[in-house]
């Protein structure tokens, strides 16, 4: 973008690249850019080194929520993970879990993906690293019945922070959407005194389809953060503007590797600048 | 879709006969739309754009077609010459066992693709063997041993060996099983992760795979070019299985990675359960992408 310091139409398709190679797609792309040609029409900015801390400026706009903090304190916290096969749910709840516990908390996991092959065991052995016990069922078996058990043994035990996982699921599935009401329900019913907090994982290198699932998990559930996982990656994670732009969705979290510290809070500006690097 | 979009430019022009520039102008102008939404590749949409223009303008319009519908024509034509046409198969050995390794980015689908291959493998008469080389992952041996068990297909591992040793034996153990076919699962890694990479270069050059096989999720954007060409200039892939596409992903970046690395999609999975996993058919994809 440092090619162009003149506004002709080679600096103008530089930036339109460069946004939609980030996957922040052309519907948003191109209400960015009108918006910003407009601006430097009505201010008669010249110069692209003006144009583009503009452009950044917007983004970030997009993309601040005010933030609040991970665990809440004198209550128990549950934290619902959701999302489409393969994007990180897992083992960001092993990230999240490993936080809470060097702040002192009490933390337990519930092993709520019943169906895929050895998701159980890849919960229990992250369980074991972190120092937190995994509720769990045989495979096969109910997930709202995990998740039951898994509320009453946190309330029991006087835990502070609830991580539930869940199977993968593509959104399209109704079936599958309507087990994750059905769980969130059973959520809600047994601990109504919880902070409840129900996040969608979402893979950076997703394109505009992680649009659709942000509306269709929005939509079939209450989605109160993301967590972009897979940002140590070549994609730059762009859809979530789409996402926060469209949904008013914020993104909390990102998930930077596959290690238990791999976990970062979600820091706009810093996405901003990686994002037109 | 794109069909009424490009109908609707053409009912506002009424050029008839021969197609004007300005007439493919506003019609590519929704292709590309069409395209970028898809998640096809920025650069490759601009030089697919151009190669259309280019047939386009000045093309006599068939009397048995509208502007719109011609544009169309010219279209698929071109998406299907980009795609490939007919299926792409698997190559196997001319003196067994065939050996094929699935690689790709982290959570693509591979453990699940190993088993789904080695079943749709065994349903043509072959007899697999499967080999669990992700010793990184939790429980990921586990995974692909729960899955062969499914499937009646036997699994290998071993912990405590590195990698290249544990595929190497794998490999050896296949034999006098008298199992012709050995499909190895990697662990998912990032492209530009140096030391994960490198060590899939040692197993390639160690163990010698006839097919080795990229896994793709079909939801991925416009960094699919990245990992495409990276993965090819390191270890090289004969062919792409493409995951997912039981969802509503248009799966842009099968085209991507077909124009830019020339290799094919030979499979496509579209679900989690075992028998999920078909030839790839490019012109059925080409329509997907289009919209
Ligand atoms: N590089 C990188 N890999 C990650 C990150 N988060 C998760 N992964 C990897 O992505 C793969 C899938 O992670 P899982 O936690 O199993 O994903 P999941 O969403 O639970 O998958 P399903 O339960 O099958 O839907 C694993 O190989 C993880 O190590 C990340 O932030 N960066
Ligand atoms: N809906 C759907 N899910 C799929 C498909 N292929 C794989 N999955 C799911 O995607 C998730 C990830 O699959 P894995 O086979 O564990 O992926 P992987 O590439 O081996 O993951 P890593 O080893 O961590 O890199 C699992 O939940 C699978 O069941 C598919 O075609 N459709
Ligand atoms: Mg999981
Ligand atoms: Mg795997």
């Amino acid at each position: 973008l440092a090619h162009f310091p003149v506004l002709d139409e080679g600096f103008w398709e530089g930036l339109e690249e460069a946004l939609i190679e980030a996957d922040v797609g052309i519907q948003v792309t191109q209400e960015l850019l009108d918006k910003l040609r407009e601006e430097a029409r009505a201010q008669k900015i010249r110069e692209s080194a003006q144009l583009l801390p503009r452009l950044k400026e917007k983004l970030v706009d997009i993309l601040t929520t005010e933030k609040q903090p991970l665990f809440s304190e004198g209550k128990l916290g549950i934290f619902l993970m959701l999302g489409v096969n393969g994007t990180g749910k897992t083992t960001t709840i092993a990230k999240i879990a490993h936080r809470a516990k060097i702040e002192g908390k009490n933390v337990l996991l519930a092993a709520a993906d019943t169906y895929r092959a050895a998701a159980i065991e890849q919960l229990e052995i992250w369980g074991k690293r972190v120092g937190a016990a995994t509720i769990k069922h045989r495979r096969g078996s109910d997930p709202a019945a995990v998740v039951y058990d898994a509320i009453h043994a946190a309330q029991a035990r006087d835990v502070d922070v609830l991580l539930i996982d869940t199977a993968g699921r593509l959104h399209t599935y109704i079936h599958l959407m309507e087990e994750l009401q059905k769980i969130k329900r059973v959520v809600m019913r047994e601990a109504p005194e919880a902070e409840i907090k129900t996040l969608l994982v979402i893979d950076a290198t997703t394109g505009q389809n992680g649009l659709s699932q942000a509306r269709l998990f929005g939509k079939a559930l209450e989605v109160d953060g993301v967590v972009l996982t897979k940002l140590d990656g070549t994609a730059k994670g762009g859809i979530i503007a789409a996402i926060e732009d469209e949904l008013k969705i914020p993104v909390i979290l990102i998930g930077v590797g596959e290690k238990l510290d791999d976990l970062q809070e979600f820091d706009a500006r810093a996405f901003v600048e990686a994002l037109l690097s | 879709n794109l069909a009424t979009r490009l109908q609707n430019v053409f009912t506002k022009l009424r050029g008839r006969g021969r197609l004007s520039e300005q007439d493919v102008g506003e019609a590519l102008r929704e292709v590309r739309l069409a395209l970028l939404e898809a998640d096809v590749n920025f650069k490759v949409v601009k030089d697919f754009i151009a190669e259309v223009k280019e047939r386009a303008v000045g093309e006599e319009v068939l009397k048995s077609l509208t502007p719109g519908q011609q544009v169309i024509k010219i279209v698929h034509e071109e998406l299907a010459a980009l795609m490939g046409s007919g299926q792409s198969k698997l190559a196997f050995a001319s003196k067994p066992p065939t050996i094929i390794m699935l690689v790709g980015l982290q959570g693509s689908g591979k453990t699940t693709a190993t088993a789904k291959l080695a079943h749709y493998l065994k349903n043509q008469g072959k007899r697999p063997f499967l080999v669990a080389a992700d010793i990184y992952r939790p429980a990921a041996i586990e995974q692909l041993k729960i899955l062969g068990e499914e499937i009646g297909v036997p699994v290998f591992s071993k912990v405590g060996k590195s990698v290249l040793a544990l595929a190497k034996q794998g490999i050896r153990e296949a034999v006098p099983k008298n199992c012709d076919v050995v499909v190895v699962d990697t662990a998912g890694r990032l492209h530009i992760d140096e030391k994960m990479m490198n060590e899939l270069e040692e197993v390639k050059r160690e163990v010698r795979p006839h097919q080795v096989l990229l896994v793709v999720d079909a939801m991925t954007g416009q960094d699919a070019v990245n990992v495409a060409l990276v993965f090819k200039e390191r270890v090289d892939f004969d062919g792409v299985i493409l995951t997912k596409l039981d969802g509503d992903a248009r799966g842009g970046a099968a085209l991507s990675i077909k124009a830019v690395t020339g290799r094919p999609i030979k499979l496509a999975s579209v679900g989690e359960k075992l028998d999920d996993l078909q030839p790839f058919h490019p012109d059925r994809m080409s329509s997907r992408i289009l919209g």
